[in-house]
């Protein structure tokens, strides 16, 4: 594991912290809050605890700074560099220094204290920046929301520090989705303006003809009100929107906007029963404006021209899709195809003879 | 050099002071007795592999759009 040169550790495992000042953007309990949480990240996954002083200095110091503050590492402003942190050691080290002219918040605008703090505390532990663009401690801020979950590259590098947490049950983290491993799963497929989307936990990965490999990014870079783990996605081409839908609540989105109103429940806004609580996949057929919503075994029709539901839904899948006879996962269309996924394979299923004419594994799309 | 392809100096010193800030150009320059092309060409190569970009050793408009993020510094460990 790529860990800071010299690989340098504290040889305790109980450490002291102590805050010296404060932003102007937050009231201090925030700002204490926002440590000690962060503290907490690292604190649930290894043996390592942590204890605030007041009358001494601690072992890693946390203070803000502007401009040139004396350790050869100036801050530069608001943006750009926002904080960074000396690796373990006496006096400086582990001290987290932070760019005093950021607009340090506690929710996901820029830039939010504790998600800076959880990786600052990476470093403070010994942690270089990963390559793993899921991780806590990739380089870039990249977005904030109220569902962290520290990445399984983050508890594996802490770990070989520092080893595990003694707790009974041992934490496991999110991970970063690979394109090309044959077994990946998707929460929901879309078109997109031409391209095909690919969503998997806080990621999706993007497919164009122009670009030779798949794209790998977090959903916050495009979207960053829109939750991860979705469950379902759809693109109506004709009014230039992709619908997004997790649990009962949908998202409509237009280029790299959430339009206005949205979220709103399925029920209020297209007509499904309440019993129905959530939408396992979705497409909407371009030529007809037909929009194909399946739950369980099940499929719902709905116009999109007409806005209504249409009668006589829902109906099972196998007897209208022949072939597609398990749980429908994600679904997308791409010329006179549907792409049913279910686990980590694909059925094409023809439109035009209404049946399943290929079926195979679902990274084909990645060029692997 | 690939880094002045584009033309653009203002490209150039992004990419520069992003190298020296975060991958100790200066110092190798100082410690490496090869010209300062090549270093800066190979940790192009190393910010872009780290950043999950396509690695040219180029200050390509991807390469410069994630050099413009906001980031954290860890500072070197000398004194």
């Amino acid at each position: 594991y790529a860990i800071t040169y010299n690989n340098p550790r504290w040889t305790k495992t109980h450490l002291t912290y102590s805050i010296l000042n404060y932003t102007p953007y937050l009231p201090r309990a925030v700002v204490e809050n926002a440590i000690e949480r962060a503290f907490k990240v690292w604190s649930d996954v290894t043996p390592l605890t942590f204890e605030r002083v007041f009358e001494e200095e601690g072992d890693i110091v946390f203070s803000f700074h502007r401009g040139d503050h004396g350790d050869n590492n100036p801050f530069d402003g608001p943006n750009y560099g926002l904080a960074h942190t000396f690796p373990p050691g006496p006096r400086l080290g582990g001290d987290v220094h932070y760019d005093l002219d950021e607009t340090w918040t506690d929710n996901s605008e820029n830039f939010n204290l504790f998600y800076v703090t959880a990786h600052e505390l990476g470093h403070s532990l010994g942690l270089t920046h990963s390559r793993d663009i899921g991780a806590l401690m990739f380089p870039s801020y990249t977005w904030y929301t109220e569902d962290f979950v520290l990445n399984q590259d983050d508890i594996n590098r802490i770990q070989a520090l520092y080893g595990p947490s003694p707790n009974p049950i041992q934490p496991t983290g999110a991970t970063t989705p690979h394109p090309c491993d044959s077994h990946l799963t998707f929460d929901a497929i879309t078109t997109f303006r031409g391209e095909v989307m690919f969503f998997k936990g806080r990621f999706y990965i993007r497919v164009n003809n122009f670009m030779p490999e798949a794209e790998l990014n977090l959903i916050g870079i495009l979207w960053p009100n829109l939750p991860g783990k979705l469950d379902a996605a759809y693109e109506v081409s004709m009014i230039d929107q992709v619908r997004y839908f997790k649990g009962n609540k949908v998202w409509a989105v237009r280029e790299q906007s959430v339009l206005r109103g949205f979220p709103r429940d399925i029920h209020s806004f297209f007509g499904f029963p309440s019993n129905v609580t959530h939408i396992d996949a979705a497409v909407s057929e371009e030529e007809t404006g037909k929009t194909y919503f399946f739950v369980d075994h099940m499929y719902w029709r709905y116009d999109e021209n007409t806005r209504s539901m249409d009668s006589g839904y829902p109906r099972l899948t196998a007897e209208d899709f022949p072939g597609i006879n398990d749980k429908v996962d994600d679904v997308f269309q791409k010329g006179e195809n549907f792409y049913f996924f279910h686990q980590s394979v694909q059925h094409r299923f023809n439109l035009r003879i209404r049946r399943v004419d290929d079926s195979r594994d679902s990274s084909t799309w990645f060029n692997c | 050099f690939p880094v002045f392809q584009d033309g653009l100096r203002q490209n150039v010193e992004t990419a520069w002071k992003y190298l020296e800030k975060y991958y100790n150009l200066g110092k190798d320059l100082q410690a490496k007795n090869v010209t300062s092309k090549e270093v800066m060409a190979e940790k192009l190569r190393q910010m872009q592999q780290l950043f999950g970009l396509k690695v040219t050793g180029n200050s390509d408009p991807e390469t410069l759009r994630a050099m413009s993020k906001p980031r954290c510094g860890v500072p070197d460990v000398a004194p």
